[in-house]
């Protein structure tokens, strides 16, 4: 389970990171 | 509240309300949102990058967990070997003596 | 530019200077810059806690690289000893029949 969690919150942690960079911010 | 306090107030919003200070207040917007747009672009790249690297480590440690648990297994089974030996040892010894 | 596009130009100029449109980019940029900032701090913490996880790990693994090398260090010192144990058993069967 330890495994498994570890790996998991890595993932989302990768998200989390890609959907920082994916994120298109408004300009005027 | 002062009356000076007031009047600056009220010239605060006057001020505001100037499409001169509006235009500024529109470039200092857009380029601190660029800047803060980019570190933040920055933050997320290093931490995939970051992310990545301790994935790696995570594999290297593992592998040489294994690679532990091997050798501490075959020197168990030498130690016990040698133990065995060393009482066959013993009694070849005696008998040859006798 | 055609004529269309040149109106649209037009439109569009005329809608900057508005008051109203200016307060309105004013308000969606600061909203704008509050996330993003916001973004930028929580991608920077994470990234800090992915690090310090890494370093333990990184201390970890060099633990375990100790431990193993001193049980290799021991597996291989034994082999030796196994091997002498083993001629001088010889040895001694021999001469003990002889």
């Amino acid at each position: 389970p330890n495994i498994k969690a570890g790996a998991a919150s890595e993932g989302v942690l990768a998200n989390f990171f890609n959907s920082l960079l994916s994120k298109k911010t408004g300009s005027p | 509240m002062s009356v000076e306090e007031q009047g600056y107030l009220d010239a605060m919003l006057l001020q505001e309300a100037r499409p001169e200070w509006m235009r500024a207040e529109i470039e200092r917007l857009s380029r601190e949102l660029l800047e803060t747009t980019n570190e933040k672009i920055q933050a997320a790249e290093y931490g995939l990058v970051v992310l990545e690297e301790k994935q790696q480590l995570k594999q290297q440690y593992d592998d040489l967990e294994i690679d532990y648990e091997a050798v501490r297994r075959e020197l168990d089974l030498l130690k016990e070997a040698f133990g065995q030996a060393y009482t066959n040892h013993r009694k070849v010894a005696a008998d040859g003596e006798s």
